[in-house]
């Protein structure tokens, strides 16, 4: 489903230039559960931002389900994303202005979805992440694990194929976290493919392989889950 | 150092109402690190922020060294704010347009400290956290645990009285996690008060005490550290 060649990205602005992934190689299979981790600062946000279709490299390629998707741009780009693949943000990124319900909904908008519809699976993602009673609360009314949550239901509203998870459980206590992890592997149990970033090794031992990253360098099928 | 009493926090808009805190009552003694623990929603970040000074109860009372802030207003509150508290949030509210060192600075500019020194201090601090070479790069420019230990050096710059952090580990790989710990109990050590709010109970077991929030009310003393 992913695969990423030779990828290359540096951030080069005035004085400050960053190789924040350097010629980093890396392929998921379609229906795999691959979890990434690594140093703060090691490229992982960096990497899910080109495999999520929001930014693009500098230079190498990356084909997502064979389509060389590297040298595409805004509308195509947009298109692709939108169809295929579920961002869970490390810092959430909910719409200030809208109500958790509204936010979660949101990708269901582009699918056409009658607006009961779109309420009703926006309902019941949310209530299976225990905020049924805050449903209408914006994010500012919202605890941080809270919004944690909203952005996780919100990339799993339209089924998409892919789903790329920055830190899911960072700001969850045990129990939030717990329910948050069953959500995801049922999710993957369904087909779905999965790749989450985390610092949380009890987290990553519950995918199927676990990749690490290093200044920008995936340190590919050496650490495999369990050694 | 802290004293609180019957503290009620309810948020009510529109429709809404939440009873975030409910006659909660808590002491931490001059010196002292008390880690705060408790499911997701349960109101440890609405506690943090009134013993912050950032916002005010519905009913009861807070002592801060013996004063009674908790019908204090505006200026008086702001007064005691940058004088006594360093506070570290949930989401790390750094100044967008301003670098790391220029956001670490911040603080120092009310003590009136000469330029050379604020800009020496807040160097010393980032690098201390590992920051070094990141000092001229503004929040969008750093990874998500980066911007988690500007908050933190930006916290301890002016060497206030009392820390009040809010899940300061959440985003870090146990490396840097291990060097924001280090730095905290290196500041407790030198006579500081910290209070910590975590998910993680390795990080919670570093502190003295454990305080436990439930549905709004802290179950203090019941659950001691080791228990
Ligand atoms: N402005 C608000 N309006 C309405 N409800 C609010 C508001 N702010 C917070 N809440 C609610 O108050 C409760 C406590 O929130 P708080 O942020 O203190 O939780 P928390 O313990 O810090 O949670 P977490 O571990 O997820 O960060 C939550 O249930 C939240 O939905
Ligand atoms: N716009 C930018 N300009 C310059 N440097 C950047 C920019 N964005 C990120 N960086 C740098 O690129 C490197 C990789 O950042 P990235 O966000 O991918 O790290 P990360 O592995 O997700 O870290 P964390 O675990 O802390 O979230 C970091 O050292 C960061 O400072
Ligand atoms: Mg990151
Ligand atoms: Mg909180």
């Amino acid at each position: 489903m992913i695969r990423v060649e030779n990828l290359v990205k540096v951030y080069s602005t005035g004085a400050i230039r960053v190789e924040a992934l350097r010629r980093l190689n890396l392929e998921v299979g379609r229906g795999e559960f691959v979890a990434i981790m690594g140093p703060s600062g090691s490229g992982k946000s960096t990497l899910m931002h080109i495999l999520g279709c929001l930014d693009t490299p500098t230079s190498g390629r990356y084909f997502l389900d064979g389509e060389d998707v590297s040298q595409m741009e805004g509308n195509d780009l947009a298109a692709i994303r939108n169809r295929k693949i579920g961002f869970i943000f490390q810092s959430f990124n909910l719409l200030p202005r809208l109500t958790a319900v509204d936010n979660v909904e949101l990708p269901l908008l582009y699918r056409g979805l009658p607006a009961r519809e779109r309420r009703r699976r926006a309902e019941a993602l949310l209530e299976k992440l225990g905020l049924g009673d805050r449903l209408h609360h914006r994010p500012a009314e919202l605890s941080g694990g809270q919004q944690q949550r909203v952005a996780i239901a919100r990339a799993l509203a339209g089924d998409p194929p892919l789903i790329l998870a920055d830190e899911p459980t960072g700001n969850l206590d045990s129990h939030s976290g717990l329910e948050v992890m069953q959500t995801l592997l049922e999710v993957h149990a369904s087909g779905h493919t999965v790749v989450l970033i985390t610092h949380d090794a009890s987290v990553a031992a519950q995918a199927e392989r676990i990749v690490r990253l290093r200044d920008g360098l995936a340190e590919e099928g050496q650490k495999e889950k369990g050694e």
